[in-house]
């Protein structure tokens, strides 16, 4: 039936082309097999799901070219109309088996007028095979309509909309993450339900191997440069950054290092060095090495315009030079000669536009350039401009994210080493 | 919008309940649908479509409607019924 069934419970799925368009003049049975492998490939190159061609009868995905009424109960209905159709996942014998209309001048590489693209309409089909139903978004692939050629199938980027959809059935295929071996216990614990909610209090995103990292308590996600989360679901903090103590709640603050891009985690009066997502050796440090006070930091980003690294406590800011490894006199300074700043920041970060961002619970100021003053029209929404949520999700009421540690009187900022709620990583 | 032809209505009929939009005819009482659920069906096949939710067969929706597609319905059988619960 068409109706959609949820997902494949299995994680490697076989397929094979059954039979080829009969008009093969366009196209050559090895294009055809070419583009259904790369078709299949849109989708497993971001989920946990492998793809691999057999030739025997029993592949959980069949391919047909077929037309009219081929016995499914849908027959197709010559040239244009329907094109084609694909089974949801299940049990029965024709899950995920894809239909496409003989009758349709498929081609390759051929401007639109020229005949139905395939490899545009095999990704489509391909979504269903695998779970996804049809959606009016107007960028998604899932669109009922056929919409034309797609490009390059070596090049093709599935749109942001369909890979949402996709990672809440399958999760993303991560180098980091294990992917479930079938009958294998996860080696990854799975986190408790922490998808990222929209009013989390995140306090600091920061550029990281072109990426962002947000965290909160042990868990972090990463952004895209384009700020498209990766993934909905977190990693634990210290099962990527190897060698932080496993008891690690939260962490404080985190920075690249200029010059060697180390980078350097903060937690209470300790420190660490990464090189890239590994501890060095001889390390937590005590954070005197900074010449810091021995409360700890809330922030530390390095500023574009002098390179220097700031570290931010409670109302006052450092300046350390990480060329010299020296604080620079005079420091500490009052926090407020960054005018329109709020004091206890949980995070500071530089961006690839050449401003300052800070964050303090639910919201974000800008410092452009060399500036120490904040941008017009801030704060404003992390949720909104920086995970993309909608009006509604962006400003809904925390109750479902606040836990007890963080159900504390509005009015004043909790001291985030209290609410779990630390978010840092680093610069790039 | 001039007055649809028979065979238009019963094309766009034929396309709303293919995919999804309306019930199949009640197969025992053939009983046809009626003119608030064809109204319905049709807004929210435009509104899927991206048109103008008019409620009626203009041309705008009978072209899409002869646009090449996929042939698996827009709106699932279980969430249909769901809906007409």
């Amino acid at each position: 039936s068409l109706t959609p069934q949820n997902k494949w419970n299995k994680r490697h799925l076989s397929w094979r082309v059954k039979t080829y368009p009969k008009d093969s003049a366009l196209l050559g049975r090895d294009t055809v097999r070419a583009l259904m492998y790369y078709a299949l490939k849109v989708w497993s190159d971001i989920t946990p799901l492998n793809f691999h061609e057999v030739a025997g009868s029993d592949a959980d995905i069949q391919i047909d070219f077929t037309k009219a009424d081929h016995n499914d109960g849908y027959p197709f209905d010559g040239p244009g109309g329907t094109v084609a159709h694909a089974f949801f996942p299940g049990e029965r014998f024709t899950a995920g088996d894809t239909h496409f209309d003989d009758d349709e001048a498929w081609t390759f590489r051929s401007p639109d007028s020229h005949g139905m693209d395939l490899f545009a309409v095999a990704v489509h089909e391909f979504g269903h095979a695998i779970g996804l139903v049809h959606t009016s978004a107007m960028e998604s692939i899932m669109r009922p309509y056929y919409q034309g050629p797609v490009g390059d199938p070596l090049k093709y980027d599935l749109p942001y909309e369909d890979k949402v959809r996709v990672w809440q059935l399958y999760g993303v295929r991560d180098s980091v993450s294990h992917t479930n071996q079938p009958g294998r216990p996860s080696q990854t614990p799975e986190p408790p339900n922490k998808n990222v909610t929209y009013s989390n209090h995140f306090n600091c995103f920061k550029v990281l191997f072109c990426g962002v990292l947000l965290r909160t308590g042990k868990y972090f996600w990463r952004l895209t440069r384009e700020k498209h989360l990766v993934s909905l679901r977190p990693a634990q903090i210290h099962r990527f950054w190897r060698g932080l103590p496993t008891n690690l709640d939260s962490i404080d603050a985190v920075y690249e290092r200029p010059g060697d891009h180390k980078i350097v985690f903060f937690k209470g009066l300790k420190y660490w060095v990464f090189k890239d997502n590994i501890v060095e050796e001889g390390y937590p440090r005590p954070i005197s090495d900074f010449g810091l006070p021995t409360e700890g930091v809330d922030a530390a980003f390095v500023w574009l315009h002098n390179d220097k690294t700031y570290f931010f406590k409670d109302k006052h800011f450092w300046r350390y030079d990480d060329h010299l490894r020296r604080m620079d006199l005079g420091y500490p300074k009052e926090s407020i000669l960054w005018k329109g700043l709020p004091a206890q920041l949980d995070d500071a970060m530089r961006w690839s536009d050449g401003s300052s961002y800070f964050f303090k619970g639910k919201e974000y100021w800008r410092v452009p350039g060399s500036d120490m003053e904040v941008e017009a029209g801030y704060p404003r929404l992390i949720a909104k401009d920086w995970l993309r949520c909608t009006e509604m999700q962006s400003d809904s009421p925390d109750s479902e994210t606040k836990s007890t540690e963080t159900r504390v009187n509005e009015h004043h900022h909790p001291d985030h080493a209290e609410n779990g709620f630390e978010v840092c990583s680093c610069t790039s | 919008a001039p007055s649809l032809t028979t065979e238009q209505l019963d094309t766009g009929v034929d396309w709303l309940s293919r995919f999804g939009y309306l019930p199949p005819p009640d197969p025992v009482t053939g009983q046809l649908q009626t003119k608030e659920a064809l109204t319905k069906a049709i807004k929210a096949m435009q509104k899927f479509g991206g048109l103008k939710e008019t409620g009626v067969l203009d041309q705008a929706t009978l072209g899409l409607m002869k646009l090449p597609r996929c042939s698996l319905p827009d709106v699932s059988q279980a969430e249909g019924a769901k809906r007409r619960r």
